[in-house]
């Protein structure tokens, strides 16, 4: 499971 | 980008746009609380700051800008153009008591200690809180313009959306960001006293007011 991932999410 | 965060995005948009144009075509208010408009502006300011430093998508950045545009025009015609309809008297939260617990937490609990994650989590935390002083300014008068609670609507259903869209990515890809599930959730039921409002009211046509 991936926690941290580039903020693609506004 | 799936069909729930979209809608929720599009919701959320909705939301800033009715209050403009409420404010605009009204040339008042009158029943808006300065103080989650400022807070929601903070919480956009400290989360896109990757704007400089990141590149996503048009869309993304687009979105990141039209919101940050938004949200310092609200500002401004609440606090400098219809400054004389602003019902200070009713918007008595007072800020600090949110930004600095919210500050303390996002120093706390991150994902990581360097100043734009720092800053990311602050805007997540607060923004899950910011509506409080505008629930808190409804609770005093006792009712809302429908328009108003329209806004209030939209901006609860884009994260009731983005809540569908973190199971929805979970179970598809994977991916779930825990500082922004539990403050999404927190800021979710902080709407649903509104939500039950807005449907036993102002979906029959009624104005929105709170039982006494």
């Amino acid at each position: 499971l991936k926690l941290m991932q580039p903020k693609d999410e506004l | 980008m799936n069909i729930f965060r979209l809608l929720g995005d599009l919701s959320h948009l909705l939301a800033i746009i009715i209050l403009l144009l409420k404010i605009w075509r009204t040339r008042s208010c009158a029943g808006v609380s300065g103080k989650s408009q400022i807070l929601f502006a903070l919480v956009f300011t400290t989360r896109y700051l990757d704007l400089f430093t990141n590149f996503i998508s048009m869309y993304n950045s687009a979105m990141k800008l039209i919101y940050l545009v938004c949200s310092y025009a609200t500002v401004f015609l609440m606090y400098f153009k219809f400054k004389a309809t602003y019902d200070s008297n009713h918007d008595t939260f007072r800020m600090e008591f949110l930004v600095v617990p919210v500050g303390g937490l996002a120093f706390l609990v991150n994902h990581d200690f360097t100043p734009l994650e720092i800053l990311w989590t602050f805007s997540i935390y607060l923004e899950a809180v910011a509506i409080l002083p505008q629930l808190f300014m409804i609770s005093k008068t006792g009712e809302a313009e429908t328009i108003t609670s329209h806004y209030l609507f939209a901006l609860g259903s884009y994260r009731a959306l983005y809540i569908v869209n973190w199971v929805f990515r979970f179970y598809t890809e994977g991916f779930f960001d825990l500082i922004a599930i539990v403050a999404g959730c927190v800021q979710t039921i902080l709407y649903c006293d509104f939500f039950y409002l807005y449907i036993t009211k102002v979906l029959k046509g009624k104005q929105l007011t709170l039982p006494a």
